[in-house]
C-alpha cells in the first residue's frame, strides 16, 4: 500500500515539474526536484520507486515524460466530475473556486436540502434539491463528492452518495464519516492546519 | 527539528484523547491511542518521544495529563486572535466557521481592498480597509494572518502582514508565497486532497 504522504509528493512533484516544463527544462535529477520541493533526494527516489523505473542513472529524468507520468499515476489526464452538497457559506465558496476548474475538476451540480437554497443561483449552477443527485450522478459520470453540509448531516449525506455510486469523498465537516471499504475519502481539517502554526508560535516562544 | 507530520499526528492524537476524556477513560496506552488514530503503536511512541518522558512503562498514560501535555505543546491552552484578509466567497465562510471559534481561534478583523466590500457585515465583523491592519494588529495581540486574497496579491498581502507583526500565516491562494526566516506558513492545496482521490479511483481501476 502507497503511504498517503508520497501521494501528497507526487502532487507536489508534478506542480514542480509543470514549472519547470514551463520554463522549457529538459532533463532533472532526483537531487534537483528534492532541492526545489523540499525534501531529501533519497525520498524523491523512493516514493518514485513504488511506480517502476524511469529516469537514468547518471542522467535524471526526461521533465516532459517525468510529468506526463505523473500525472497518469494522479489520474490527471482527464477531466473528473464532481457534485457538490451543502449550498451554505463554503459550498458557494467551492463552486466559485477557480483553481478546481484550471486542474480539470468540474463541479457539475449542488443540492441542498433547505427550500430557501433550493433554486438559487450560484455562479453557473442552480441548485437542485438532493432527490435529483441520481440523475445528476448518472449523466455526469460523477464519481467524486465533496461535503459541505454540517456535522450532524455529514454520516447520512456519505451514506446517500455511496448509494448512488459516489467512490470518493471531499469532506470538509468537523467529523470522520464511516464508509464501506473501497471508498476514498479526504478530510479537509483547517484547524488541524492552524495548530501547527500555533505549535511553531509557541515552540519559538520557548526557546 | 520536529516533523511536520509529527506535529500534525499531536493534533489528531489530541482530538482522540478529548474523545477519550469526555467518555471518562482514565488510561490508555501507545497501542490503543495507535489503533484509534490509524496509525503504528511505534510511531505513537516515536512522536511523544521528541517531547519527553510520560506515561509509565507497562501502564500507559494518564489520558487527562496527556491530553493536557500535548494541547500545552500545541498552543492550545489558550485563545488566539486571528485576522483574515480578502472578505470575498472564501473569506466570508471563514468568518462564519464555528470549528475555529469552538477550538479558542477568533477572528477579530477581517480586511479587503475593494470599496465595495470595505463596511459590509459578516456576521459580526464590519469589513475593514487594509489601512487599519496595523490597529488591529496590536489592539488585540495578533499573530496569526489567513490570506484569502487572488494568487496575484498574495504575496503583497503576506509582504503587509509580516511587516506588521504578523508571525504566522494561513495561506489558501494558490501560489508559494516567500517569507522570511521564521515566519510559519500553512498552505492550504484542496486540489491536492483531490488528486489524492483521483489517485485512488485511478489505482483501483487499473487491479
Ligand atoms: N465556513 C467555512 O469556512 C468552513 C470551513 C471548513 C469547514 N467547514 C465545514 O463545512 C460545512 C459547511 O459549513 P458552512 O459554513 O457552509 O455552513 P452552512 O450552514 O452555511 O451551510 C450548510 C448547508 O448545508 C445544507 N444542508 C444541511 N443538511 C443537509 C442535508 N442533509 N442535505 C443537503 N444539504 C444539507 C444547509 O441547508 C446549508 O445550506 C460545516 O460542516 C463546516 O463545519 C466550513
Ligand atoms: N473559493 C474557494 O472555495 C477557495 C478555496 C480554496 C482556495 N481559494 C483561494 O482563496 C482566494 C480567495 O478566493 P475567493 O473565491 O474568496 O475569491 P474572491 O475574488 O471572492 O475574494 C477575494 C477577495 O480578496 C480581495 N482582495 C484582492 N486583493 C486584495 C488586497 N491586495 N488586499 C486586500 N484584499 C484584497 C478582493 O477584493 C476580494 O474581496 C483565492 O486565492 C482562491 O484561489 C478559494
Amino acid at each position: 500500500k502507497i503511504p498517503e504522504a508520497t501521494i501528497t509528493r507526487l502532487s507536489v512533484y508534478s506542480r514542480y515539474l509543470k514549472d519547470l516544463e514551463k520554463k522549457g527544462v529538459v532533463t532533472i535529477s532526483s537531487s534537483e526536484i528534492a532541492e526545489g520541493v523540499g525534501v531529501s533526494s533519497a525520498q524523491v527516489r523512493k516514493d518514485l520507486a513504488y511506480f517502476g523505473e524511469f529516469g537514468t542513472k547518471g542522467v535524471g529524468y526526461n521533465v516532459k515524460d517525468l510529468l506526463s507520468y505523473i500525472r497518469k499515476i494522479l489520474g490527471l489526464n482527464k477531466t473528473w466530475n464532481l457534485i457538490l452538497i451543502g449550498a451554505g457559506n463554503l459550498g458557494s465558496a467551492l463552486v466559485t473556486y477557480q483553481e478546481f476548474k484550471d486542474r480539470g475538476f468540474n463541479i457539475v451540480g449542488v443540492f441542498d436540502n433547505d427550500l430557501v437554497k433550493i433554486g438559487k443561483q450560484i455562479a453557473d449552477l442552480k441548485v437542485l434539491p438532493v432527490e435529483d443527485l441520481p440523475d445528476i450522478i448518472e449523466k455526469y459520470d460523477v464519481r467524486i463528492g465533496i461535503i459541505a453540509v454540517p456535522a450532524k448531516a455529514a454520516q447520512s449525506v456519505a451514506d446517500v452518495l455511496v448509494k448512488n455510486g459516489i467512490k470518493a469523498i471531499l469532506n470538509f465537516a468537523p467529523i470522520n464519516i464511516h464508509l464501506p471499504k473501497g471508498i476514498a475519502i479526504q478530510n479537509v481539517d483547517l484547524s488541524i492546519k492552524l495548530e501547527a502554526l500555533t505549535f511553531s508560535l509557541t515552540a519559538s516562544r520557548q526557546q
